[in-house]
């Protein structure tokens, strides 16, 4: 995935089978960003990889405060492309047995 | 350190946490 400075990883082991999957986002880069970054902490989230779109999580996560308006589209990209990888891996792996 | 929580009115839950010290980028 291309480094937007804005770092997306799995906050939990993947078993390929469930919908909803908690990630961790934070800032590796802030000079990437347009707005000041408030926290400087990583923001764990759940996101549904059927139904969710990760621009809306990015709007949601500048509507909280986390970041400015100006920077949405850095942030969902980013988080787009970690969803992309796990469903591309997924298709790619027989889910484990729970 | 105690998480940090912010509840989107959505409903979404951001937790926030330290970011994890091995991934931070060497400088």
């Amino acid at each position: 995935a291309e480094d937007t400075g804005v770092r997306v990883e799995l906050a939990e082991e993947d078993d390929g089978l469930k919908t909803s999957i908690a990630l961790k986002l934070w800032v590796e880069d802030p000079r990437r960003l347009k707005g000041k970054y408030r926290d400087g902490g990583a923001i764990e989230f759940t996101f549904d990889l059927e139904k969710e779109v990760p621009e809306a999580v990015a709007q949601e996560m500048v509507e909280s405060g986390f970041f400015h308006e100006s920077d949405a589209k850095i942030v969902g990209k980013s988080i787009r492309d970690r969803v992309a990888l796990i469903k591309w891996r997924r298709e790619r792996t027989v889910p484990r047995a729970p | 350190s105690s998480a940090a929580q912010v509840v989107h009115s959505a409903g979404r839950r951001f937790i926030v946490s330290p970011v994890p010290e091995s991934r931070l980028r060497e400088q």
